[in-house]
């Protein structure tokens, strides 16, 4: 394997990706799906996590394109170079150009090229790598059409990546215990009537439908989705969950990520200052959402799809008994739950008065 | 002189973009004086056949040129 001079390469583990056009050689969604396939190859190999953007700036952008295309390299054509890439870096960098006078398929013919294949050689350049001599490594610079079923990177494009990105994940921190007396939240939120705890990239499930609490991790419901929420709420008439992590928010239908999404929180009428939200949670009797955001909160009509003049106010000018930062929030029973630290607050959904303070992990019948 | 046959000076062509675009070839200025070394090219084509195993020879032969008419990457294999 080989890398770039001066082995250039994302010094971050969540890389965002982006797809601007589409050949029209195959349907979108097989161009997609080819696409996850070729990062998955290489996301399983090392820490790096790939996010698709529909919108704005992503570090690999991935496009179409015949003969001069914008950059130094022109493509030239049926045959002859197929695709190139550009090493990790800003603009242009990871960039990968697919040339579109070339018959793309989604399975391996004598007629046309494998999308995948391409692709995930194509990504290989986009992650750092550059071309290897080893007959069939991914990174080999010729194409070979093969069968992709089950495909595997060969183990010299495994060394090759993980030389530059650490085989060893950074370790998630250990789930604490349910009853954990200091047990503290991210974000909570109701789903399809059942409560959803999160905490760094873990998860506590408490269901009517059955009696204990279930762990599990994030990415078991949201694979994309990386952990450490800020904040989650649910619109239970848009069967919608809204998750929220610095200045992004992703909206999810049940396992589904909505297209569009992550959007920035400013497209929500929050002012630049504000970078991440603290805690959020939906009224679902007045459709008011309240964000809270240190000392101060924000409420979000979402009928109209607009923050409220007057916002925002202090939490304890209108929510008497919180003098605190919120960490979480959730509403239920006509209650809400204000939760700080390894305490959580019951408050009166119309008063807004405290009702009574209780340790977090009470949830868990602790 | 005998004249190069028309396919071959094609061929020759096509290697000297070829390996201007994946090695890094560039086309110097001939000198005045004659160097003992091999020609850039042939030195070029030889890195070539080197990196795909091929028979190393210095020469644009069937199967060098054969490689050169894959399908690819157009990322180069050699930067300078």
């Amino acid at each position: 394997y080989s890398t770039f001079p001066l082995s250039p390469k994302w010094n971050k583990e969540d890389v965002t990706y982006r797809i601007l056009n589409y050949t029209p050689d195959m349907l979108q969604e097989d161009v997609e799906e080819a696409i996850a396939k070729a990062f998955q190859l290489w996301s399983s190999v090392t820490p790096l996590r790939f996010i698709r953007l529909h919108s704005g700036e992503a570090d690999i952008k991935i496009s179409f394109a015949s003969g001069f295309h914008g950059d130094f390299y022109s493509f030239d054509g049926p045959g002859g170079t197929l695709a190139h890439a550009y090493h990790p870096g800003k603009d242009i960098g990871g960039d990968a150009h697919f040339d579109e006078d070339e018959n793309w398929t989604k399975f391996t013919t004598y007629s046309g090229f494998n999308l995948f294949l391409v692709a995930a050689h194509e990504l290989g350049h986009s992650l750092g790598l550059g071309h290897s001599n080893v007959f069939g490594a991914l990174m080999y610079p010729i194409y070979m059409g093969k069968d992709t079923r089950d495909f595997r990177l060969h183990q010299d494009d495994i060394d090759g990546i993980q030389s530059l990105y650490e085989t060893t994940p950074t370790k998630p921190p250990a789930r604490p215990e349910d009853c954990d007396p200091h047990l503290t939240f991210d974000a909570i939120t109701t789903l399809r009537g059942e409560i959803l705890f999160f905490k760094d990239s873990y998860v506590w499930r408490k269901s009517p439908y059955f009696r204990d609490i279930e762990h599990d991790t994030i990415s078991s419901f949201w694979p994309s989705l990386a952990g450490g929420f800020d904040a989650a709420y649910e619109v239970d008439k848009r069967d919608q969950v809204m998750f929220f992590k610095d200045d992004q928010y992703w909206a999810v239908n049940g396992y589904n990520i909505q297209p569009g999404f992550p959007k920035p929180i400013q497209s929500l009428g929050f002012p630049r200052n504000v970078r991440k939200i603290d805690a959020a949670v939906h009224d679902q009797s007045t459709k008011k959402t309240y964000f809270f955001v240190g000392h101060r909160y924000w409420s979000f009509n979402e009928n109209t799809q607009s923050m409220e003049r007057g916002y925002p106010r202090k939490i304890a000018a209108d929510f008497h008994g919180i003098y605190h930062t919120v960490d979480a929030a959730l509403q239920k029973n006509g209650h809400f739950y204000f939760f700080h630290g390894a305490k959580h607050y019951e408050v009166d959904v119309k008063t807004k008065k405290l009702i009574r303070t209780m340790k977090s992990n009470s949830w868990f019948d602790c | 002189l005998p004249v190069i046959p028309e396919k071959e000076k094609e061929d020759m062509q096509f290697a000297q973009k070829y390996l201007e675009n994946f090695y890094d070839f560039k086309e110097e200025k001939s000198s005045l004086f004659k160097s003992k070394d091999l020609n850039p090219m042939s030195k070029k084509i030889q890195e070539m056949q080197s990196f795909f195993g091929l028979e190393v020879t210095g020469q644009l032969n069937s199967q060098t040129l054969n490689m050169m008419k894959q399908p690819r990457c157009g990322i180069p294999d050699v930067r300078s």
